[in-house]
């Protein structure tokens, strides 16, 4: 798994 | 936030809007997919449950609320409120042919193996089918209103202005997020075949879009 992302997009 | 994603959030909050007033102001659902809607409603449940735990922005914020509560007015109007003139006979498109492969992609492949992360995987990965079934209802009935084909350009349009957007944030601040990009793509693909009628036929003819 890699680095979950920041969720800023809808 | 980047000029992109500013017009595909408009681009998507229009394309709902146009098919909410549709429905609303002629009283019918008629030629429309509640399938694909209920579909809609499931995938910003799924990506939104970070409504209340994340601060994002507010701009964030309100525009999950309104696309839940636009999308679950949509779903309601078409099975509640204007039950009688939904075309249940045409829209048969069997929607756990999407599910079953989108839920078993979303555990095969995501960041985390977490409840989240799960959710949020298969929101990404439904939304990019979750026009199937309508799309499939036009084919059958072999015609579309033209202002439902203004609802799917817009609905198209948005996923291939965030395909920009990735573009412009890779480019410019080197973040990318394979599995949206790769599942927007794959989104904005199956909306090619509808833009190419749309631009030939709808924009031209100005009236019904009937299929070949």
């Amino acid at each position: 798994d890699e680095e979950a992302k920041p969720k800023d997009e809808l | 936030m980047n000029v992109f994603r500013l017009a595909g959030d408009v681009s998507h909050l229009v394309a709902i809007i146009i098919l909410l007033l549709k429905i609303w102001r002629s009283k019918s659902c008629a030629g429309i997919s509640g399938k694909s809607q209920v579909l809609f409603a499931l995938v910003f449940t799924t990506r939104y449950l970070d409504l209340f735990t994340v601060f994002i922005s507010v701009y964030n914020t309100v525009m999950k609320v309104v696309f839940l509560a636009l999308s679950y007015a949509t779903v309601y109007l078409i099975y509640m409120r204007f039950r009688n003139s939904y075309n249940s006979e045409n829209d048969t498109f069997r929607v756990e042919f999407l599910l079953v492969p989108v839920i078993g992609l979303s555990f095969l492949e995501n960041y985390a193996f977490t409840p989240l992360e799960i959710l949020w995987t298969f929101s990404i990965f439904l939304e990019a089918v979750a026009i199937m079934p309508q799309l499939f209802m036009i084919t059958k009935t072999g015609e579309a209103e033209s202002i439902t084909t203004h609802y799917l350009f817009f609905l198209g349009l948005y996923r291939a202005l965030y395909i920009a957007n990735w573009v412009w944030r890779y480019h410019t601040e080197s973040f990318y997020d394979l599995i949206a990009i790769v599942s927007g793509v794959v989104q904005t693909i199956f909306f090619c075949d509808f833009f190419y009628l749309y631009f030939t036929r709808v924009l031209r003819g100005r009236g019904k879009m009937t299929l070949p």
